[in-house]
């Protein structure tokens, strides 16, 4: 039996390579309790439970059938929000996300804009749309526009299904030379909702506007983080095992020949 | 004196009074909470590292994937100098495991780590 052994524990080893990145990823254990958790919950929490239980086991072994390209997704949320009047019976906001990518150590796959179609709250149904605008000029680049939700076209059946979920493919517009150019990693989107659940013209219960805005979209950054970035990260070779390890990698066990 | 141990072989691959201290793979299973680490880590709740234990044999057969430099290392442990040690059991193969984590920025990461289940043991 051992006790509980923190991270923080553990920073007096700045040469075990897991260590050093468990160490840069993990939110201080100080912070109140449950605060850790109240950060990652609602949608995109659960959308990327869906993720985890789909590739994997709950040991969290790889599932065999189902492999991703990349070893790392990481899931955005925006970090800015500012509501935009004036937009017929769409609420809109625009919203900033923070790419964080390392160009060095990580390379981007692919990148998607994760958001839900239709919402099931208690004050209603409501349908949802995002697009991508230009970093400078706020343009949409996407052929998207906000024209009239068009209710009649659609069946209850179609909002009878919770979290239809919808990923914008953003890899034309997120190639690294692309943002490396604009000197910034700001990822600005417009997301509208507008109020469906009832005959048009209702009025939908107080405080829809606050639970839809709870629903913001997503960003998904499909990565993969390389053993060789991670020595470049912790600062170059320095104790003689990083060379094994490339060595190993150039020429896996499986292959090795017969005695 | 080390081609008589070579043909020993035969005869001492069929012994197996010693086998159930030799050189094997043994399930262990630690929880994050345990490593202090939940508070961060979403999934999964429990950790199977494995872990390899048991003595290598005298002679190492090709079962346990030993390099050639295992091999002459327990020769020379058996036969010129007991200083040198034999070989010893650790992990041969590997698997990744996926973990759902929470960075300090809130961010929600999923990341395969290699290589960080043992699968198989060797000797060296």
């Amino acid at each position: 039996q051992v006790g509980p052994a923190s991270v923080g524990a553990l920073s007096g080893a700045p040469s075990l390579p897991l260590i050093q990145v468990l160490l840069g990823k993990a939110p201080p254990k100080t912070r109140p309790q449950g605060r850790n958790r109240r950060i990652a919950r609602g949608q995109p929490l659960r959308y990327m439970l869906n993720l985890y239980r789909s590739v994997a086991d709950r040991h969290g072994r790889p599932r065999r059938n189902r492999k991703l390209a990349t070893n790392t997704i990481r899931l955005v949320k925006p970090f800015a929000k500012a509501r935009q009047p004036g937009a017929g019976p769409w609420l809109v906001w625009n919203l900033d996300y923070r790419l964080e990518i390392q160009p060095q150590v990580e390379h981007l796959v692919r990148a998607t804009l994760v958001y839900s179609q239709t919402l099931s709250l208690a004050q209603g149904e409501f349908l949802c749309t995002a697009e991508l605008l230009s970093s400078k000029d706020a343009i949409p680049r996407t052929t998207l526009s906000l024209t009239s939700p068009r209710v009649g076209k659609r069946n209850a059946t179609a909002f009878s299904t919770k979290d239809s979920w919808v990923e914008m493919d953003l890899s034309t517009y997120l190639q690294p030379w692309v943002w490396a150019a604009q000197n910034s990693q700001v990822l600005h989107v417009r997301h509208a909702c507008a109020y469906v659940g009832q005959p048009w013209g209702s009025i939908p219960d107080p405080g829809w506007e606050d639970a839809v805005s709870l629903n913001d979209p997503f960003l998904l950054l499909y990565l993969n983080d390389t053993l060789g970035g991670l020595w470049t990260r912790l600062g170059g070779l320095g104790s003689g095992e990083a060379p094994f390890e490339e060595k190993r990698l150039r020429r896996p066990v499986q292959t090795r020949q017969a005695r | 004196q080390a081609g008589n141990l070579a043909l020993d072989l035969p005869s001492y691959l069929r012994t197996n009074s010693i086998k159930k201290r030799e050189c094997s793979l043994h399930p262990f299973r630690v929880s994050f909470q345990q490593l202090g680490w939940d508070h961060w880590i979403i999934a999964p709740h429990s950790y199977q590292p494995q872990y390899c234990k048991g003595n290598c044999p005298r002679i190492l057969h090709f079962g346990y994937h030993s390099p050639n430099h295992a091999i002459i290392q327990n020769f020379i442990n058996e036969l010129v100098d007991k200083s040198v040690p034999p070989p010893s059991c650790v992990p041969y193969e590997y698997s990744p495991i996926s973990i759902l984590m929470m960075e300090q920025n809130g961010t929600i990461l999923y990341k395969v780590y290699e290589d960080m289940i043992a699968k198989s043991c060797t000797c060296r």
